[in-house]
């Protein structure tokens, strides 16, 4: 049940205007002040100066900021009849009266808008609950799992997501075609995942589906067929088409990659940094960066990912006949060492458990890899001299996976959907899991999403 | 008097007060606006 | 008073910060952050009508329970490391 002392309030135009104003304002100031402005003025009692003594609340009324933990607020609201505060971290606001957080008011909820609210009462609908969290199977149409597992990793990261349901593509696509346009094919999957269920039966939910298919088959013959690929080609071949698309709606400009907006670049592109360190004199000035849009690390005679990280960031000894050092002229090998320039928002980790031997045939390691829920790429980057590297964790969201051998296998997928809730995608079927059964995966492609920096 | 530990101490547990109670807020406020957007509880 | 004082200072010379974001960060790779959000969720679906204030009094005993004596060990060190600077200035 919503507060009925803020109803109340929002009774008179005027004092509901106000209100709205003043909490956008407060909400304002928490969002976009610095640490430590946040931590001296909003995040400290005016009664007993404790910072962070529990939450503390910015009163809606006057300039008073009060603690939970003493109930300094509390005491405050009963002194002065101010019964609503703003919490400090998460912007929340609290009714003293209910004792009890304000939550069940659209309009205090989308609160920025409330200068378009009229317009937005009448065109807008709150979104459907049925959908709500885009979980559907994807049927096999013939060795098609190691595209499904693919989509469904794509179409549950909130990156690809809110990229799609912002409708940039759709807004500017002159094709409009589902079937013939890479993107509209996207924008249909995640339509009939996510839309109302009454306009969506199950097998209409599958169209989206075909049109990718339909659309790979077309932009790439070897796709065709019912011979089983690699899931992680696909990934590269469903990245290249995104970006591809986003270049012909943008009428072909020519756009370099490390500068693309598009949102294959701009959530999976990170930097990857090469160095070549002479083992005489250890110059290591020769340094290239190259765009990375993904990972792929060494797995043999490791057992965690950390270990493949770390051998990857090692670095490996070149042997490079024409190498002459040019700061001491040295001919020994060297070794070139990769860092991380820059990490994407969406870190892809392939584990090579695909070896093609010499002799013409390929082998599959199955050897399990522990790879954790959080992971702390910071050890992994590039650090100079004069800058401080932050802490920057990152958030397992999804976990693809290959059972069998190379050529006579199958793909599932393991995403973690909005909520934190993990659920396994086996072709058409749909399952919820726990974490630790996710992290006891077998795993071939692991994403991760940035969740704190610093 | 305060001492180098107690007062380390008060200000771990403020830390740790504050986060509890902003998780806590966090997910009892989504739940309750989801459940007065569509009426029923929804798990 | 004193605590204020040295917290403002902790806060004024940029070590608050490394402190709350090192906490932070610990917490969330051993999973306390996700176990106290599966707390609240199971009392909202054990009483969908409790309050915040009610349902904080049964969560935040167990949360504190929660956090590993490795993390608050560390972070302590840092806290009084941190202090031992400030008292002797």
């Amino acid at each position: 049940m919503s507060c009925p002392h803020l109803n109340q309030a929002f009774k008179n135009e005027k004092t509901r205007d106000g209100v709205l104003k003043t909490y956008n304002m407060i909400r304002y100031i928490i969002e976009h002040s610095t640490f430590q402005n946040r931590h001296l003025l909003s995040m400290r009692c005016t009664e007993c100066y404790e910072i962070n003594h529990g939450s503390t609340f910015m009163c809606l009324q006057c300039g008073f900021c009060g603690c939970w933990n003493s109930e300094h607020f509390t005491m405050h609201s009963k002194k002065v009849g101010h019964i609503f505060g703003v919490n400090s971290s998460n912007g929340l606001l609290f009714c003293f009266k209910c004792m009890d957080f304000v939550s069940g008011n659209e309009m205090l909820t989308n609160s920025m808008l409330v200068k378009y609210w009229d317009d937005i009462s009448v065109k807008t609908s709150p979104p459907s609950l049925h959908g709500r969290d885009g979980l559907c199977g994807l049927v096999n149409m013939g060795s098609t799992c190691f595209m499904s597992t693919i989509v469904q990793t794509l179409v549950h990261n909130p990156y690809v997501l809110k990229n799609s349901l912002d409708q940039h593509h759709y807004a500017h696509c002159d094709s409009d075609n589902s079937s013939a346009c890479f993107s509209c094919a996207l924008d249909t999957v995640i339509a009939n995942f996510y839309g109302p269920s009454s306009e969506s039966s199950f097998p209409s939910q599958q169209k989206g589906f075909i049109d990718l298919l339909l659309c790979s088959w077309n932009a790439n013959k070897n796709l065709a067929g019912y011979s089983q690929q690699d899931a992680h080609e696909f990934l590269q071949f469903f990245l290249n088409q995104l970006h591809s698309d986003y270049v012909r709606i943008n009428k072909n400009a020519v756009i370099k990659p490390e500068f693309c907006k598009c949102i294959a670049h701009s959530a999976f592109q990170g930097t990857l940094r090469s160095s070549i360190i002479c083992t005489e004199c250890h110059d290591g000035s020769n340094i290239k960066f190259d765009p990375m849009m993904d990972l792929s690390l060494d797995i043999n005679n490791k057992t965690t990912l950390i270990e493949c990280l770390q051998s990857f960031h090692e670095g490996e000894k070149l042997t490079d006949f024409n190498h002459k050092c040019r700061n001491c002229g040295s001919v020994q090998n060297p070794i070139k060492q990769m860092t991380i320039a820059k990490l994407p928002p969406v870190l892809v980790l392939q584990l090579k458990r695909f070896e093609h031997r010499m002799t013409g045939n390929s082998v599959k390691l199955n050897d399990f890899v522990q790879f954790p829920a959080y992971l702390n790429m910071a050890p992994f980057c590039h650090k100079e001299e004069t800058k401080h590297v932050p802490d920057l964790v990152y958030e397992l969201v999804a976990v693809i996976s290959q059972e069998g051998s190379v050529n006579q296998g199958h793909y599932t997928s393991m995403c973690k959907i909005t909520g934190g809730q993990w659920f396994r995608f086996n072709d058409s079927m749909v399952t919820s899991v726990s974490e630790e059964d996710v992290l006891r995966q077998q795993a071939y492609l692991v994403f991760y999403v940035i969740r704190q920096i610093g | 008097h305060p001492t180098i530990q107690s007062t380390s101490h008060s200000i771990f547990d403020n830390l740790i007060s504050s986060m509890i109670q902003d998780i806590v807020a966090r997910t009892t406020t989504q739940a309750h606006a989801l459940r007065f957007r569509y009426g029923i509880d929804p798990k | 008073q004193v605590k204020a004082q040295i917290q403002q200072h902790l806060v004024e010379s940029g070590n608050y910060e490394l402190i709350s974001n090192n906490l932070s960060q610990r917490l969330l790779q051993e999973g306390w952050t996700d176990q106290v959000k599966r707390l609240a969720q199971e009392e909202i679906n054990n009483d969908s009508k409790a309050t915040f204030t009610q349902i904080l009094s049964k969560v935040e005993p167990k949360a504190s329970e929660l956090v590993s004596e490795s993390t608050k060990q560390e972070i302590l060190a840092k806290i009084e490391g941190f202090l031992a600077e400030i008292v002797d200035t």
